[in-house]
């Protein structure tokens, strides 16, 4: 038996319209430590990694580990339904093939279930290493959106650098180039504006702004967006879910032949 | 143009 009361089930709503065009299909995974999803797209260049901790539920209840194979534009559909004050609650049976979310209006005047449908999805599950990261940018999370939207009317890819003067964002393509550089900027009255740079190596990478601008849709689950950078490894794009866990997403390099 | 990377290449299956 599973049972999981969100009161703030806008959270769940903005999750899954931040990865429902991203990945189709993916499973769910229920345990003592929380509700969490690793997937990849489907060409295999990006992967979602999301967690909700248990603790940050009004009531978790998971009798034993469950694995739930959702389609995520279904699911996106389902908690569509639920107004944004809503309490949402999951609910399944042990070894059953549905799912049910309920949602309440935050005055219980009215109630609403929405039963769907669990799908088998042979997932494979990627071991992800932690990873000293040689460049990390902290930065407003709509700022960052901003320069990806931007970008993106100008090239089809974004070269990511980090030296000790900021963080520079550039493309080309075939009107022009485009570079935007932003400093450390953390004398902002308030932390969400802030722009803090860690670098402990220069660093510079290649990335499909494709995938950077389909991660930006997650803009509205926090207001600081960190930014992982290694060479040779997967960018991490981290919004932070307020004292719950987080939606990360991994994209691969793009690397000189 | 550089080449696309695969995350699995990076990731190795659990």
């Amino acid at each position: 038996m599973l049972e999981l009361r969100l009161v703030q089930g806008s959270l769940l709503k903005k999750v899954m319209e931040s990865i429902k065009d991203l990945v189709n299909d993916a499973n769910f995974d229920c345990s003592a430590t929380g509700f969490s999803l690793q997937a990849m797209d489907s060409s295999h260049v990006a992967l979602v990694s999301l967690l909700l901790r248990s603790e940050g539920f009004e009531h978790y209840r998971c009798d034993r580990n469950l694995s739930m194979g959702m389609n995520l534009g279904n699911m996106a559909k389902m908690l569509k339904c639920a107004g944004n004050d809503d309490i949402v609650t999951v609910k399944a049976d042990d070894g059953g093939d549905c799912v049910t979310f309920m949602f309440e209006s935050p005055n219980q005047d009215k109630i609403a279930d929405f039963e769907m449908k669990l799908m088998d999805i042979d997932s494979e599950h990627l071991g992800i290493p932690e990873a000293e990261y040689e460049a990390i940018v902290r930065m407003p999370s709509a700022e960052f959106a901003r320069i990806c939207k931007d970008l993106s009317t100008i090239g089809d890819t974004v070269v990511i650098s980090v030296t000790k003067e900021g963080v520079k964002f550039s493309t080309r393509g075939d009107i022009g180039t485009a570079n935007i550089v932003l400093r450390q900027n953390t004398s902002v009255d308030k932390p969400e504006e802030a722009t803090i740079i860690e670098m402990e190596t220069p660093v510079s990478l290649t990335f499909a702004l494709r995938y950077m601008n389909s991660f930006t849709k997650a803009t509205p689950l926090a207001s600081q967006v960190t930014v992982s950078l290694s060479s040779e490894l997967p960018v991490v794009v981290e919004y932070k879910i307020a004292e719950m866990g987080y939606l990360r997403f991994y994209l691969a390099p793009k690397i000189e032949e | 143009d550089p080449k696309q990377g695969n995350i699995m290449s990076f990731f190795k299956k659990k």
